[in-house]
Parts: structure tokens; sequence; C-alpha cells
């Protein structure tokens, strides 16, 4: 699967 | 967000308050790895270069500001502070962190999501904090007497560890393409790193004796 791209963890 | 990564993002957060604590009350940072503290200032600041390009929350936006405030005020307490500094275990603290950063931006380099700067970076602040860690377990071996805020800080910094990888597998199970698996290899080995001290830090707990490492 595609990465979703967004970084939300710390 | 789920209870693992609010729990993960607070005992990070009481891994930190610890160690100021300790530098602060204490005006004492023995055992303290200065090597890793200088990593993990250099992780937080190539991994949240996107403060400036993307917003995601307020609470997203003031845990990065404090975990590179505090890295980086550690660091200078550590390297500067009149006190703090004399009880640095400098010749103790021999690990040649430098060598750890090569590899990990070669390999950042070679692996990552997209090749663009910010990228890169990510991925380089992921595989070294991986590693961050390995000075300080040296100078906990080579530390005799272990005091119970050092203990408690990499105690704190590894039950982080430990909830966000339990975070991950949560996300995996409940979100529509959540997939990174630069995150979750680095976080793994990380975690791993983690295991053999805490098997010694709970044989010591539980036999109610001073934590004492293998030389």
């Amino acid at each position: 699967a595609e990465s979703s791209g967004l970084k939300d963890e710390l | 967000m789920n209870i693992f990564r609010l729990a993960g993002d607070m005992t990070h957060l009481f891994s930190v308050l610890v160690l100021l604590l300790k530098i602060h009350t204490i005006k004492s940072c023995a055992g303290i790895s200065l090597k890793t503290q200088e990593l993990y200032a250099i992780v937080f600041t190539t991994r949240y270069l996107d403060l400036f390009t993307t917003y995601i929350s307020l609470y997203n936006t003031i845990m990065k500001l404090i975990f590179l405030g505090s890295s980086i005020s550690i660091v200078w307490y550590m390297r500067h502070h009149k006190v703090v500094r004399r009880s640095y275990d400098k010749d103790q603290d021999t690990f040649r962190h430098y060598l750890l950063m090569l590899p990990c931006l070669l390999l950042a380099l070679l692996i990552n999501e997209k090749f663009t700067f910010l990228e890169v970076m990510w991925a380089f602040s992921l595989y070294l904090e991986a590693v961050a860690i390995l000075p300080q377990l040296v100078l906990l071996q080579r530390t005799r007497n272990i005091d119970n805020l050092t203990g408690q800080y990499v105690l704190l910094l590894g039950a982080y560890r430990a909830l966000y990888v339990l975070n991950w597998i949560y996300r995996y199970f409940t979100e529509e393409n959540y997939v990174h698996w630069i995150t979750w290899v680095s976080g793994i080995v990380q975690t791993l790193l983690y295991a053999d001290f805490f098997y010694y830090y709970f044989q010591s707990w539980k036999n109610n004796v001073k934590l004492q490492l293998p030389a």
C-alpha cells in the first residue's frame, strides 16, 4: 500500500 | 489520537521532564550521556523541519517545540552550565556518536518515502533515533551505581518506544492508508535495543537491589 504521506506522529 | 499514542507521547514527555528535573534541582547530569543527548537534538531538529511547512494540530506543534527546546537546552546545560557540566562523566562517555550519523545519512539517501530534502531529513532522523540511545546504554553499563532518576529516564524512554509500536499496530488495523515502513522498521529496531536494558532493570527491581549491569 502507498503511504498516506501525512506525518502526524512525533 | 488513540490511547497508545497519547500514552507514548506522555511517557516521552515525562522522560524529558525527569531529565530536566535532575539537571535543574540536583544540578547533576551524572550517568547521562551527552552523546545521546546531542543525537536527540539532531534527531528533533532534522525531523521537525516540517514545522515551517505543514500545520497538523496545535498539540503537534506544541509537542514538537517542547522536544526541540528541551533537547537543545539539555545539551546546553551539560556542555556549558557552570555546575551541571562538572558532574558529566566525560571519561566514561566515549561512544563515537558522529560515526553513527554517516551511515544513517547514507541510508536516508537510499531509503526514503520521496527523494526531497525534507523527506531525506525525516528518514535520517528516524534512522538516527533508532541508534541514538546506544551511547546512553554503553554509559549505563560502565557506570557502576545508577541513580534512580537515570534509571527512570531510560525506563520512560523505553516505555515511549513500546507504546508507539502498539500505536502503529492499532492504527494499521483502524485507519485506511496508514503505512509507514520506515517509521515501523526503525522504531522496532530502536525498541529492541531497549529490551536488553529492561531485562536487567526489572531483575533488579524484582529482587529489590540496586541496578547493576554486567560488564
